[in-house]
């Protein structure tokens, strides 16, 4: 049983879907399984895109800053081009 | 800024758009002139030029609708994803959508509510080929922001003339158009009056003068009789109880006693008591019947009392709403026994003021014997 993943709390876990949403919409990162590894690096290096475009402290991790710009209303065309 | 790959841009730059249907948060006219000022905000700087269509497939269809609405990209319900507009194209090209999950307003400070001519203002710049912009302080910035007064940026700016080039009608000497022809089919009119029994018309720099007596429309440069006009004239209307005929160029009005100016003039159209915010005037007409001055914005219209002065309260009125059947935007108006003629385009319409119906429909420069 140890070597499960520490279950999230629920806080937590809104908050990766919020993101994982936002980066698939805004950022073009693919949907569908990955594998967990590769899931998470892709996560934080399209984190570093999101941070680099909004001009913030680039972190890789979902800090509060972050967090608030994903909150706020946007426009729904994509921050990258396609 | 930054522009979507291979620099999409439209080829042509007058480009058309219809709007779909309209968001029951706020009156039809008031979106009319959100979408209308939404594009002036680009035709400003740019030569591109937007044409309004009411049926058949435009460049940007315009449109409102929640969650799915029919281009597999759902919107979100409420807050969080607000439009989306895609690149210059055809088909889904330029088709901007708005989220009707969204409370829209015309209010610049309202909580939980978002400007229509705002969110407009940045999903047309997609529309002609602006991505997002990581400036803060640009229009083209993912993230709706409040900001009232002029909305673009430097930035946004340099990206779309990086694209389309400047407004030729700003700053640039323009060689002189020739003088327009009286049959020409899509003749328009600039504004039209009458003076003394004559019938002035104008267009451009010039105007033509119409006199029972006189057979054949006599043209002339504006500036040989009236020197200090402008080149270009936006409305004009004869009072006959003072015999004095106002000229309205820009947020300025002139008054002439005959072919001579009278004194204190030229003044601002808001003496007259309109909102800051109007800049021009279309057209202006003035019933002899009811004393009452006509004046038309874009797709709206005031009345003013030329006994007391003043503008009469209610207004402003939507065209449409109370003229049906002429469209809601008019180049010049006259007023003949009754009838109302409204002059669009190449087009004029007959209207019955007492009926409130149109009665014909004619050429505009039917009047020059065309």
């Amino acid at each position: 049983a140890h070597t499960l993943a520490k279950p999230i709390a629920n806080e937590e876990k809104d908050k990766l879907l919020l993101a994982e949403k936002y980066l698939r919409r805004y950022y073009d990162m693919p949907a569908g399984l990955q594998g967990e590894r590769k899931a998470s690096d892709l996560m934080h290096q399209k984190i570093r895109e999101m941070q680099a475009f909004f001009r913030l402290e680039v972190t890789g991790k979902l800090d509060d800053n972050t967090l608030e710009v994903m909150e706020m209303a946007r426009c729904g065309v994509p921050d990258v081009a396609e | 800024y930054n522009h979507f790959p291979r620099d999409l841009k439209w080829k042509n730059t007058n480009v058309t758009f219809r709007i779909l249907n309209y968001t029951p948060d706020l009156r039809k006219a008031d979106v009319d002139k959100a979408v209308r000022n939404a594009f002036n905000v680009w035709s400003r700087v740019t030569p591109l030029r937007f044409k309004k269509l009411y049926e058949g497939n435009a460049d940007i269809m315009i449109s409102f609708g929640a969650k799915e609405h029919g281009d597999f990209n759902p919107f979100d319900g409420p807050e969080g994803l607000l439009a989306h507009a895609y690149p210059p194209g055809n088909g889904i090209g330029g088709d901007t959508h708005f989220d009707e999950d969204e409370t829209w307003t015309k209010d610049f400070h309202s909580k939980n509510s978002f400007n229509l001519f705002l969110v407009a203002a940045h999903e047309f710049g997609h529309a002609l080929g602006m991505a997002h912009s990581s400036d803060p302080g640009s229009l083209m910035y993912p993230v709706y922001s409040y900001g009232k007064g002029y909305p673009l940026s430097e930035d946004d700016i340099k990206g779309i003339q990086s694209l389309y080039g400047e407004n030729p009608d700003h700053g640039r000497v323009k060689p002189k158009p020739d003088a327009p022809t009286k049959c020409d089919p899509e003749l328009s009119f600039d504004a039209i009056t009458e003076l003394r029994g004559e019938t002035i018309i104008f267009k451009d720099r010039f105007y033509w003068r119409l006199h029972p007596q006189m057979p054949e429309p006599e043209q002339t440069l504006i500036k040989s009789t009236w020197p200090e006009l402008p080149n270009q004239v936006d409305a004009a209307y004869e009072n006959p109880e003072k015999d004095i005929v106002i000229i309205f160029s820009g947020i300025q009005m002139w008054a002439l006693n005959g072919y001579n100016l009278v004194e204190g003039y030229p003044k601002y159209i808001h003496k007259l008591g309109l909102p800051k915010t109007v800049r021009k005037i279309d057209a202006a007409v003035n019933i002899r019947d009811t004393g009452k001055t006509l004046l038309f914005v874009d797709e709206e219209y005031w009345s003013y009392d030329e006994e007391k002065g003043t503008m009469d309260s209610g207004y402003p009125r939507s065209i449409e709403n109370d003229f049906p059947g002429i469209g809601d935007e008019v180049d010049a108006v006259a007023y003949h026994y009754g009838y109302l003629y409204f002059y669009h385009e190449h087009i004029q319409f007959e209207y019955s003021y007492s009926s409130r119906k149109v009665m014909r429909i004619m050429r505009a420069n039917s009047i020059l014997n065309c």
